[in-house]
């Protein structure tokens, strides 16, 4: 007797578990493939262009992101350290890329 | 120098974590 099969008990079918917490930018309709928002994307690469051993200064990054606020690239840098895609170097104004590509 | 090199170990520890 093999009626005890059960085809697929307790497996909900969930189709991206992982996708959850991208949820959370909701409302931005354009966001790049590594989940950073425009703003903290051009900040990044920014940062990754510039070829000083100490990195970008705070000072290069406002004046070459002159429609941003001082403090939504700071916000942006801010997020960028947390999420380790950057670091600050010889002090807290200076900042390298650690993402190789 | 030191600071910097934590701070790259630091972030690239980070990293590691986002992407796992």
């Amino acid at each position: 007797n093999k009626s005890h099969s059960q085809p697929s008990a307790g497996r909900a079918s969930f189709s991206n578990p992982g996708m959850s917490e991208a949820g959370n930018f909701s409302g931005n309709s354009f966001l790049p493939a590594n989940g950073l928002t425009p703003a903290q994307n051009q900040v990044l690469n920014l940062i990754k262009a510039c070829p000083r051993p100490e990195g970008l200064n705070f000072h290069d990054l406002k004046n070459q992101l002159h429609h941003m606020t001082v403090a939504s690239i700071k916000q942006a840098v801010d997020f960028l350290s947390n999420e380790g895609h950057i670091y600050s170097t010889v002090d807290d104004d200076h900042f390298k890329s650690t993402d190789a590509e | 120098l030191v600071r910097i090199q934590r701070n790259k170990a630091a972030a690239l520890l980070r990293l590691a974590a986002r992407n796992v």
